[in-house]
């Protein structure tokens, strides 16, 4: 085992399970607002329930390209999900926007700034997603860092309904070392640098209980649309 | 459980998982 993990911690070595988190990248999704629909909150909320709907889908078949995500039970592949949806939603959106200053990238036809957010009540939220976005853009945040950062953040999300507690801390063992392999290699003038990356995952969650918290009491109100996938999951953070 | 059909079913569909 030492000897495995001195050899990993070379340039030669190429970071197997982050070359497979990259290529397991979802495609891009694109918002596409109703135009017959002039603009309100609810057309706004409507979009963004829509898009969260189809990137939750897609998300759900990265998961199962995880190394290791398929091997657990399935009652713990949906426990997992059912967990860290939100903060996986939040994740890729705080990547697509850490070149745009103030604005969320929710997708790139469809980029919101305070004032939108404001508009459609979703300022609070819009403020949190940027506090995360600066911490990632102040370190320079990478692809490799993003892709394997998000597996953790699945990996880690606490259920309280896990089976098989050894297999899942198996996975998040995995994902670990992939991440402390990379930056091994990539930042080894930074030695803190996957501690500072593991560090940020306290504010995702705080801001996917805020994110839920919100669209849960929007689902209450009963006047946006939702999607029967988002609705599930809503349900499993009640 | 029963309640998450739709999860449940996406994540049955097969699509090429990766075991390490």
């Amino acid at each position: 085992e030492p000897h495995r993990k001195q050899a990993s911690c070379s340039a030669q070595e190429e970071n197997k399970v982050v070359t497979l988190l990259l290529g397991a990248e979802p495609e891009k999704v694109c918002a596409m607002p109703d135009p017959a629909l002039p603009d309100s909150d609810i057309k706004a909320l409507t979009t963004l329930c829509d898009l969260a709907d189809r990137e939750l889908v897609l998300n759900i078949s990265w998961a199962k390209h995880i190394p290791g995500f398929s091997s657990l039970g399935l009652s713990d592949q949906m426990s997992l999900l059912q967990s860290a949806w939100m903060e996986i939603l939040i994740l890729r959106v705080a990547f697509r926007s850490l070149l745009c200053e103030d604005k969320l990238v929710f997708a790139e036809d469809y980029i919101m700034d305070a004032e939108q957010a404001e508009s459609a009540g979703l300022l609070e939220l819009h403020k949190a997603i940027l506090q995360l976005v600066r911490r990632y853009r102040s370190m320079r945040l990478e692809r490799e860092e993003f892709v394997t950062l998000k597996a953790i953040a699945l990996a880690n999300s606490d259920s309280m309904h896990i089976e098989d507690v050894e297999a899942v801390q198996g996975l998040q063992d995995s994902l670990h070392e992939a991440l402390l392999d990379y930056e091994c290699v990539h930042h080894s003038e930074d030695p803190r640098r996957t501690g500072k990356l593991i560090m940020t995952l306290p504010l995702l969650r705080q801001t996917s209980t805020k994110a839920v918290r919100h669209f849960c009491s929007i689902k209450q109100d009963g006047r946006v649309p939702m999607h029967k996938l988002f609705l599930e999951l809503l349900d499993a953070n009640v | 459980k029963e309640k998450h059909k739709i999860l449940h079913r996406l994540l049955q569909n097969s699509s090429s998982p990766v075991d390490l």
